[in-house]
């Protein structure tokens, strides 16, 4: 169950005061992330604390279910050396999601293996 | 069944049962073997599963299952991408042939994988970064990834002695006929059909058609080289050869 995560994410986000409107968009961020982890978070206490709060907030708030979503950034787990997240967001995704874009400026280019299995 | 490791090496294995071809950060595989022949140590995989490790703003966890007749172009919980993140669409699945070929896209890792089913019996092939390759969670229990290390000594099938055996007819039936229908000959003939070049893709599939007398297996065979050709970043590497006693490559003939 990785409720603490999406606590801790909700919580980097929100940390520094702005909007209204941002924090409605954290809030989102945070029941998406909550929703996610409602399989293996069944029966934990922290889930279902985070389930209410994340209501309460929003009726609070007078935030819409329906809306943008921000992912929040500043605790995502470090990925590894040549994975390095980027800050420009494309369409399709952000640029740590592109394997191959976010070696552009690495020196060497990646090397590939294969794998196969097959026959009798 | 054959298995071309992420270092090239060609091995023949009986791995009946479930057998784990990769684990990593981002992903593990897992096959299920069975025998094709009732009393042979010759396996096919007759169940598949992948599971996507859930990654950063990227993809959530998701698990792909496949059995034989039941190719799915969707993972376990019905959908074809990688979730609701703002990546999301870094991990798909496209269907390339109902009921046969299907393709998953992990773009977010750099990784490509194919899994077929030929016959009764499903493929698997994956083109993949070395640096996902190798980022292992732990380095003592790597040794039973197939994919990384090759199948256990105690799990592999000499090729050379079973065909041997076959030349000199020691799998012939007590009427004279091979037991499965094919003759070394027979084989050797119906696999020059789709394999033109004596590699091991070649042998394999000589070997499977001795062992099974299913001629799909000549298709598998085919379609492991295609998706060699499709995943393989080297050329020159594509068809690969028996080595010979001293362990150096045989020339193709």
């Amino acid at each position: 169950c990785k409720i603490l995560k999406c606590n801790s994410e909700f919580w980097a986000s929100t940390s520094s005061s702005g909007p209204e409107e941002e924090f409605c968009t954290a809030l989102r961020a945070y029941n998406n992330c909550v929703r996610r982890t409602a399989r293996t978070c069944r029966g934990d206490l922290a889930y279902h604390s985070a389930q209410h709060g994340i209501e309460d907030l929003m009726s609070q708030n007078n935030c819409s279910k329906e809306g943008p979503t921000t992912q929040p950034r500043a605790r995502t787990p470090a990925p590894p050396p040549q994975l390095q997240p980027d800050s420009q967001e494309r369409s399709d995704g952000p640029e740590q999601c592109h394997y191959e874009r976010s070696l552009h400026r690495q020196s060497s280019p990646p090397n590939y293996t294969h794998c196969g299995f097959f026959g009798d | 069944p054959h298995l071309r490791t992420f270092s090239d090496d060609f091995q023949t294995c009986k791995v009946e049962g479930a057998w784990p071809l990769i684990h990593n950060k981002y992903l593990s595989v897992q096959v299920t073997n069975t025998p094709v022949v009732p009393g042979s140590s010759a396996t096919a995989t007759s169940k598949l599963t992948i599971i996507f490790k859930n990654f950063q703003e990227c993809v959530d966890q998701k698990m792909y299952h496949a059995e034989t007749d039941e190719l799915p172009a969707a993972f376990a919980d019905g959908s074809k991408n990688g979730g609701d993140r703002h990546g999301a669409n870094t991990l798909r699945i496209v269907e390339k042939v109902p009921g046969q070929q299907v393709e998953i896209h992990a773009r977010y890792i750099g990784t490509t994988i194919v899994v077929r089913q030929v016959g009764r019996y499903l493929t698997f092939a994956v083109r993949m970064p070395e640096e996902v390759v190798n980022s292992v969670e732990d380095r003592d229990n790597q040794d039973l990834y197939l994919c990384l290390h090759g199948c256990p000594a105690n799990q592999r099938i000499d090729f050379r002695t079973f065909r041997a055996r076959a030349v000199e007819g020691h799998g012939l039936s007590r009427t004279g006929s091979p037991p499965h229908g094919f003759t070394y000959k027979a084989a050797m003939a119906k696999c020059k059909e789709r394999l033109p070049v004596e590699d091991l893709y070649f042998q394999s599939c000589v070997f499977d058609l001795l062992s099974s007398g299913d001629v799909n297996f000549t298709m598998a065979a085919y379609y492991a080289f295609e998706d060699v050709k499709m995943l393989h970043s080297n050329k020159d590497k594509y068809h690969i050869y028996e080595k010979d006693a001293f362990g150096s490559n045989a020339a193709p003939r």
